[in-house]
């Protein structure tokens, strides 16, 4: 057998192509195969790919026929799906893959001689979290490929300030001879092409090394705190100040101690919350909330983070113990309590921010355990005032309901993994909340002279975040654009102004025109998408109606296979029909795999699907 | 650096140079009763290539601080630095910013300039001069400009403080000069004679690039007999 072959399978070529436009990822992954065998074999396709990526297009190529997918409503596509399930042949799909990752999958079988293509397009906005964007790949050929290859372009009109990449099987120099990285002014490039020796295990393997994640992460120059594109009349601004002093924290832990926190999560939560007290600045407020069947609090009032303070705070974690029920209601409703009363006494700063923070494992069992009326009591009792965010610790909870309570409140919610760093991750998430530069943070446009607009007010500008707003122009022929940006600090109230001088853009444009010329447009749709479906969760009645009617629409203009649509790829064959349905799973199919794989004779035209649920 | 002094009540002009070694840094305003102090540090021309020196000095780095409110701005050429106690906010010459807090507002207008101003009505310019970054000689500078000094109390002192209330002169012999363009002339303040010379100083903060040409009359060797003492008495050990 010629090298690389296994079963009559040859993997000739996987490239995965990325490039990068003002942190719109635009990725395209490509896997040659031939049929070196005397008869038809099937072929698997893997990819990994973000959770918070949207597929836009599949195409299957075999013996140089192009079948390319078309995005459909998902209602549509599924009528077809469910015909063909009907039919038994359903071949392919996307399930939720570990934390970050969902896997999409497609087998096809290959008559003798054939050659196959696969190809997967998918795009993301890549979010700067901690000082810097991160590209996450998985790389897991399933055998040596003659040419396997990562190529990454990026083009950052703000010039990058930093760039690496790493892999995680990276273990020689060998290896690490086939990684190449490099920046200089606006573009950045990663190249990372092992040939098959240095793909092998071993000098004598026939197993491939390469297999875990692939990681490029950089940053852009911030020589001002903002910046704002426009292209083909749609704008971008991105917004990131720095060297602001931190506004000091008020920040209530509500944390869940319930029996079913027993063990390892409970120490590991202590763990946790012993770390953040290292972090926590003296300027800064705290307080915790436990709740088992009722609730029991540290101190009675919000405590100054004083070293003292510190100490006994440490003393007070140690000793958390698990007992009985989870009454997040009444935990919760302490928390918001002690925040509402720390600042109507002006027991904290005037110009401080108030956060609440809940960690639980499991669903209200005891108390107001219905999550309607927690999420009303919790809504009524915050009004706005100050964000909870929910880190949801383990599988056995309703994350949607932590998820929905969370948003509706202006913050957000995070699984916290049952593993061996669950404490780390506990405390990366503090970090990411831990130095809010500025509050209310209002991003105002000329009026009457956008449309569009994504979400453009956040209670939160986080050191090391960065905010992201896009929308489209009114008049495309305008001389000069001005955006605003009102925020409190720490100590004062600041105004930063962005004005573009359209000119200067054009200029600018046609040297990123070779990137791809209508990437703000598609980011734009992408964020609207994005804001859409969060938007959605939360909604009712005829509001949820007309916004899944609007993201619907998006998707399918903009070809994004989302929760709303489906991919459909037909392939005739002879004697034989296989339909592929690739959900983007949600959170709660985290544990339980959707995919389906059967194949049956057939006369009918196959399709593939790829779809979002 | 060049001081243009504007006589309050007089539709006349003064200036003067101080010629100090660069990392010099000198007390402009000090006012005791509004707390407020301006200082500014002296830089020369890039590197130490000798022959290249005119010996010309700018201001490359002042200092803005109230001691009342426990506030202060250092600005240099690069970056400008807000301290509120130890508390330090860092802006950039590329920001369009406005920072607003009780008693005091600070707008920065991306590479031209930037306006503090205090709430009872004294506000400074600081304008951004800029040369070419490969200029092998010259750099970027600092001009600094008083608006409503007559706001600062009487006893406001400093080389610039010093002339915010009004005072008399006198010019008269007006001669012809070593330069025919420059007549000399002499001029009486505070008590000494001294002999002026017509000049003309530009002020930057319309146009940072090609300013205003404002006629005036130079007093010679350090501001010496205009200045309150001799000009080494402002020489202060730090910015704050």
């Amino acid at each position: 057998l010629p090298e690389g072959v296994v079963d009559g399978i040859e993997i000739y070529s996987t490239k995965i192509s990325c490039k990068v436009t003002s942190r719109f990822a635009h990725n395209v992954v490509t896997t040659r195969a031939v049929n070196r065998a005397d008869k038809a074999k099937e072929v698997s396709f893997d990819v990994e790919l973000p959770k918070t990526a949207f597929i836009t297009n599949f195409t299957l190529t075999i013996d140089g026929v192009t079948y390319p997918g078309s995005v459909k409503e998902k209602e549509v596509a599924q009528k077809q799906y469910e015909k063909a399930v009907s039919q038994g042949k359903t071949a392919g799909l996307v399930k939720a893959s570990g934390r970050k990752l969902e896997k999409f999958t497609v087998s096809v079988n290959v008559a003798a001689g054939s050659k196959v293509i696969f190809e997967l397009t998918y795009e993301e906005l890549l979010k700067r979290n901690k000082g810097k964007y991160e590209m996450y790949l998985k790389v897991q050929p399933k055998q040596l490929v003659r040419h396997f290859e990562i190529d990454a372009h990026i083009f950052e009109p703000q010039g990058i300030s930093m760039l690496d990449a790493d892999a995680s099987f990276i273990t020689n120099d060998l290896l690490g001879s086939a990684l190449t990285k490099s920046f200089s002014g606006k573009k950045g490039h990663v190249s990372f092409k092992p040939s098959l020796d240095q793909q092998r295990s071993c000098p004598t393997c026939t197993d491939s090394l390469l297999n875990g994640d692939f990681t490029i992460v950089y940053d852009v120059n911030r020589e001002s705190p903002g910046n704002v594109q426009i292209v083909n009349g749609y704008f971008v601004h991105f917004f990131a100040p720095q060297g602001l002093p931190v506004v000091p924290k008020n920040i209530a832990f509500v944390i869940d101690v319930s029996g079913s926190m027993s063990g390892r999560k409970i120490q590991q939560t202590r763990e946790a919350l012993l770390k953040i007290l290292d972090d926590m600045k003296e300027e800064d407020y705290l307080n915790f909330i436990l709740f088992s069947t009722g609730v029991t609090t540290w101190k009675d009032h919000l405590v100054k983070a004083t070293p003292a303070n510190l100490e006994e705070a440490r003393a007070f974690v140690k000793n958390i113990r698990d007992r009985s029920m989870t009454n997040i209601n009444d935990g919760l409703l302490r928390g918001i309590e002690m925040l509402n009363k720390a600042r109507e006494d002006h027991l904290v700063p005037e110009r401080s921010t108030s956060i609440l923070v809940m960690l639980t494992d499991g669903d209200a069992n005891t108390g107001e355990s219905r999550p309607e009326k927690i999420q009303e009591n919790v809504r009524n009792a915050i009004r706005g005032k100050f964000p909870l965010y929910n880190l949801g610790f383990g599988n056995n909870l309703n994350y949607n309901f932590l998820e929905s309570l969370a948003l509706e409140n202006h913050g957000f919610a995070r699984r916290i993994y049952e593993d061996s760093d669950a404490s780390l991750q506990l405390q990366g998430f503090y970090e990411e909340v831990a130095n809010p530069l500025l509050t209310n943070v209002e991003l105002e446009y000329p009026e009457n002279a956008i449309l569009d607009l994504t979400r453009n007010s956040y209670p939160h500008f986080y050191d090391g975040s960065e905010i992201v707003v896009a929308g489209r122009l009114v008049d495309r022929n305008v001389d000069n654009f001005k955006a605003d940006v009102k925020g409190h600090g720490a100590l004062n109230d600041l105004t930063f102004t962005e004005e573009v001088d359209m000119k200067e853009m054009d200029a600018a444009l046609k040297e990123q025109g070779y990137i791809f010329g209508d990437y703000i447009e598609r980011l734009w749709a992408y964020l609207t998408i994005e804001q859409l479906l969060e938007k959605r969760k939360n909604a009712r009645g005829d509001e949820k109606e007309n916004i899944t009617a609007e993201a619907l629409e998006l998707s399918l203009k903009y070809h994004f296979v989302t929760p709303l649509t489906s991919m459909v790829v037909t392939k005739p064959e002879d004697n034989e029909d296989q339909t592929a349905i690739a959900d983007k799973p949600g959170e709660e199919a985290i544990s339980a795999s959707t995919a389906y794989l059967t194949s049956q004779q057939s006369s009918h035209s196959p399709y593939y699907y790829v779809d979002g649920d | 650096p060049h001081f243009i002094i504007q006589v309050p009540g007089k539709n006349d002009t003064i200036c003067f140079n101080i010629d100090e070694k660069p990392g010099t840094v000198l007390s402009l305003i000090q006012d005791p009763v509004t707390g407020i102090a301006v200082t500014g540090q002296i830089i020369g021309e890039k590197g130490n290539n000798a022959s290249s020196r005119t010996g010309k000095t700018y201001f490359g780095k002042l200092g803005i601080a109230n001691a009342w409110m426990d506030f202060r701005i250092e600005v240099t050429t690069e970056k400008i630095i807000l301290g509120n106690g130890d508390a330090l906010s860092t802006f950039s010459w590329l920001d369009t910013v406005t920072v607003t807090q009780t008693g005091l507002s600070v707008t920065i207008n991306r590479k031209k300039n930037m306006v503090v101003s205090f709430e009872d009505g004294i506000s400074f310019v600081i304008v951004l001069h800029q040369v070419w970054k490969k200029h092998p000689v010259h750099q970027d500078f600092l001009g600094f400009y008083v608006v409503d000094s007559h706001r600062m109390s009487a006893q406001t002192h400093g080389l610039l403080g010093q002339f915010f209330q009004p005072f008399d002169f006198k010019v008269f012999d007006v001669r012809p000069g070593s330069d025919p363009m420059k007549p000399d002339a002499t001029m009486v303040v505070k008590s000494h004679r001294l002999t002026v010379t017509r000049g003309s100083q530009k002020d930057y903060r319309k146009d940072a690039s090609v300013g205003t040409k404002v006629v005036c009359w130079f007093v010679h060797n350090n501001g010496e007999g205009f200045i309150d003492g001799v000009h080494t008495d402002y020489i202060v050990p730090s910015l704050f």
